[in-house]
């Protein structure tokens, strides 16, 4: 998915992807 | 829980055995935070409950730009209310969940 950047900091990784327009309404 | 602003959830089912979970944290109020954050991004990241503490996974973040110092209490805040929801659940279902 092109959206998604991969960041690694200190030995760990974080994925970083869209929340969904509904995930956000719905929490 | 007081509410942070920010949501964590699993990013994959618990298997129960793997000290390694995969978890997601995104704003879901961005009115409660102080700094400038990226609104709409859900960050995925792994977190070992035997070796990982929430403030060293949130003291990450903000070093990764993701969030700014002033929030980091509320970041480990949130993931460690997940990880301890996570954590009570495993004791009452001990056999592979």
């Amino acid at each position: 998915n092109s959206l998604t950047q991969v960041v690694h900091s200190a030995g760990r990784r974080f994925i970083v992807s869209p929340v969904p327009e509904s995930r956000l309404r719905e929490s | 829980a007081e509410d942070t602003g920010l949501r964590v959830e699993l990013a994959e089912d618990d298997d129960c055995s793997n000290s390694s979970l995969g978890l997601r944290l995104w704003v879901e109020d961005p009115k409660k935070l102080k700094g400038k954050h990226k609104d709409n991004e859900a960050i995925e990241f792994s977190f070992n409950l035997e070796t990982d503490t929430p403030e060293e996974v949130a003291y990450e973040m903000v070093k990764s730009g993701f969030f700014h110092e002033s929030d980091s209490k509320a970041v480990a805040k949130s993931i460690r209310d997940r990880v301890t929801l996570i954590k009570k659940t495993r004791e009452k279902k001990p056999a592979g969940c």
